[in-house]
């Protein structure tokens, strides 16, 4: 689930 | 860490606040409808909605507190439902008629093209009358929305070390604020005491067929990827076959 990991660890800007 | 503790009323301004925005196809619907461009269409439009329903779980007070594993399950466990769930309060006023995007609506004969999709497009349009009945407010469909996530699998990370035991504990209390977040926005509607748990037992009730009408979507989508009807990419692909993992 990369894709999925990746939007949820990326910080709000 | 604690976390912070909200009022219901609080609660449901910040799920208001996290709901997403409209998402357009932005496509040209004007050719003939097929059974490849409509699901096409279809997919391609969970997808750009898959990663605004990320951005709003994010924003459900609690929900990044959990641990990363658990977050991420409970998402591949409901992502078709909240779907379905928004397409649902989109179309409650058109009866007869599901609203995908402001830019694309299926008629039940245009659903038809698509092999098994009218079993599938009928559930939906029973679930929405359903809907349209209860008379369901914004606030209720928002805590329902909100439960969905957060009861979407009650098996959450298989080892029972600390961080994992901590993680479960802080879900069931963000499940038990939304259940007072809803019976106090059903408490709003100035009915009584009787009728507000009627209608509380009625909208979670609500859950269990889109649950059911959910599995029957992820199977027929399945089914779809297996013949290569649609080309499936990205995050669509990802979370059906994270859901498909989880199930078998």
């Amino acid at each position: 689930h990369t894709k999925l990991l990746q939007l949820l660890t990326t910080k709000p800007e | 860490p604690q976390l912070p503790v909200l009022t219901p009323e609080a609660l449901i301004a910040r799920i208001m606040e996290a709901e997403p925005p409209d998402i357009y196809l932005m496509r040209d619907m004007s050719g003939p409808m097929t059974e490849a461009t409509v699901m096409m269409s279809l997919t391609n439009l969970a997808d750009k909605e898959l990663v605004h329903m990320i951005t709003w779980a994010k924003k459900i007070p609690g929900f990044v507190d959990l641990n990363l594993l658990d977050q991420v399950h409970l998402l591949e466990c409901c992502w078709l439902e909240v779907l379905m769930m928004g397409l649902m309060w989109r179309s409650v006023d058109h009866p007869g008629k599901l609203i995908f995007s402001p830019d694309l609506s299926l008629s039940r004969e245009e659903g038809s093209c698509v092999q098994g999709f009218v079993e599938i497009y009928d559930m939906l349009i029973a679930a929405t009358s359903r809907v349209r009945e209860l008379k369901l407010q914004r606030e209720e469909y928002v805590c329902l929305k909100a439960m969905i996530l957060l009861n979407s699998n009650m098996c959450l990370s298989s080892s029972d070390g600390g961080e994992e035991l901590q993680s479960r504990s802080r879900l069931l209390r963000l499940l038990d604020a939304m259940t007072d977040a809803l019976v106090w926005a059903i408490a709003k509607s100035g009915l009584s005491f009787r009728q507000q748990y009627t209608r509380l037992a009625h909208l979670l009730m609500l859950l269990s067929h889109i649950r059911h009408v959910s599995n029957k979507g992820m199977d027929h989508l399945h089914c779809m990827k297996m013949k290569n009807m649609v080309p499936l990419y990205d995050l669509l692909l990802e979370m059906l076959d994270a859901h498909i993992m989880h199930s078998s």
